[in-house]
């Protein structure tokens, strides 16, 4: 544990708990993805399969859990208790097209054969493109809120966090592990453009919005 | 070894 992976793992929290609470207090969850949080929670459920077979640490097993509550809270928010108040009409990227890739290099491309081993990888493939029906949803409605637009900023800031994880624990502990490394620079290299709108618009207080 | 293999991260 290190510092970047530590802030990496809060700033993921942040954008957690930044989300329901923008869902609870607005009563609405207007502008947000469902299916980006669909994705979401399948990559948390197919990644940490491993809570029922390994104990790692009191932190990992707490973390794990708290992420997953967090993910089916969301969904219960989006698709029952504020279903009414769901974009779906701007929602409509084809979300196939993901999961069919990923699923099927999650195959080609692991570390091991096995069912645990593919899950794990599939998780960090679809993590890496998750956002992407959150990311369209904008572009096609031109604008998010600024609340929204933080819960962004975290969700980012996070993987580009580990992205300094990665190099401290090469450097320092000799490790390295390819797969993660590559899809967390695909999911950093993702949230790029949105990092320069959040700095050059959102932090100097205007509202996201797109040209049209 | 597989059971050495690093899955301390989230």
């Amino acid at each position: 544990m290190n510092v970047f992976r530590l802030t990496g793992d809060l700033s993921h929290l942040a954008a957690i708990i930044i989300l329901l609470l923008k869902i609870w207090k607005t009563r609405s969850c207007a502008g947000i993805s469902g299916k980006s949080q669909i994705l979401f929670a399948v990559v948390f459920t197919s990644r940490y399969l491993d809570l029922l077979t390994s104990f790692i640490s009191l932190y990992n097993t707490s973390m794990k859990v708290i992420y997953i509550g967090c993910a089916y809270a969301t969904l219960y928010f989006v698709y029952m208790k504020f279903k009414a108040t769901y974009d779906g009409n701007h929602d409509t990227f084809r979300v196939e097209f993901l999961l069919v890739p990923v699923g099927g290099l999650s195959f080609l491309v692991n570390h091991d054969f096995s069912p645990l081993e593919i899950l794990w990888t599939f998780s960090i493939y679809l993590e890496s493109v998750a956002i992407l029906p959150q990311l369209f949803m904008i572009s096609k409605t031109g604008e998010a809120e600024t609340i929204t637009t933080h819960y962004l900023f975290f969700l980012g800031l996070y993987r580009a966090l580990y992205l300094f994880n990665w190099i401290w624990r090469f450097y320092f502990e000799g490790f390295f592990d390819m797969i993660a490394i590559v899809a967390g620079l695909v999911q950093t290299i993702l949230y790029c453009d949105f990092f320069y709108l959040y700095i050059t618009k959102v932090l100097k207080g205007k509202k996201l919005s797109l040209p049209a | 070894d597989l059971d050495e293999m690093d899955k301390d991260e989230l």
